[in-house]
């Protein structure tokens, strides 16, 4: 999977 | 993933979790705002549109899916549903949602950290969810006793929200790196709009009577 833009929390 | 950030993502499905047992176990939504719900469904499609692209943690990818469910659960109770959906308060739920949506999308796209397409509908997603509880907020008031599982239900949200940013200072003093303005100014913003409830909730939890918003 790609790796997301920095948005790590809900 | 610390303590902070893992009780806020728990009191946040608490809070959902006492919304659906109020309307399925009591079947009615009195004192509830469909627009407020509709409101969050919105902000989580368009925040987790990266479930389709990204993936982060197992955890991560299944509380966004429960969010999402039991957003469009909550929404599908209050608008479908052949009994709850007479108990909805139609005449105290009349804040205009709409303009919400377009502020925040306005905003969005003013201020955001990279102009694309995802990225946008994310931000817009963050400033929405800050100002999302606004109706319901309203409906409170207007609606004067408020049951026990509904002045929950806020309190957990509010909870949630508050937990978060110990999260954010656990995790600025912590991890190198870790910044991000827009989710924490959007952050204290909603936060700070559950004041007065607090205020309100916690005297009368304390005087041990019924909450009542002046």
């Amino acid at each position: 999977a790609i790796i997301n833009e920095g948005h790590d929390e809900l | 993933m610390n303590v902070f950030r893992l009780a806020g993502d728990l009191t946040h499905l608490l809070s959902l979790v006492v919304l659906l047992l109020k309307i399925v176990a009591t079947k009615s939504c009195r004192g509830v705002s469909a627009k407020t719900q509709e409101l969050y469904a919105i902000v989580f499609v368009t925040r987790y549109l990266d479930l389709l692209f990204s993936f982060v943690s197992l955890y991560n990818s299944v509380m966004k899916v429960v969010f999402l469910g039991s957003a469009f659960s909550i929404v599908y109770f209050m608008r479908y549903h052949k009994v709850v959906r007479h108990t909805y308060d139609r005449e105290l739920d009349t804040f205009r949602s709409s303009f919400l949506v377009a502020g925040s999308m306005v905003l969005a796209l003013l201020i955001n950290s990279k102009y694309t397409f995802f990225e946008v509908l994310w931000t817009f997603s963050i400033y929405l969810e800050a100002v999302a509880i606004l109706p319901q907020l309203v409906m409170l008031q207007r609606t004067g006793n408020i049951d026990n599982l509904t002045g929950n239900y806020v309190f957990l949200l509010g909870m949630y929200r508050g937990l978060y940013i110990l999260n954010w200072i656990y995790r600025y003093s912590t991890e190198r790196r870790y910044w991000q303005m827009i989710v924490w100014v959007s952050g204290i913003i909603q936060t700070a709009l559950y004041a007065d409830f607090f205020y309100y909730y916690l005297k009368c939890w304390n005087e041990n009577r019924t909450l009542v918003i002046p």
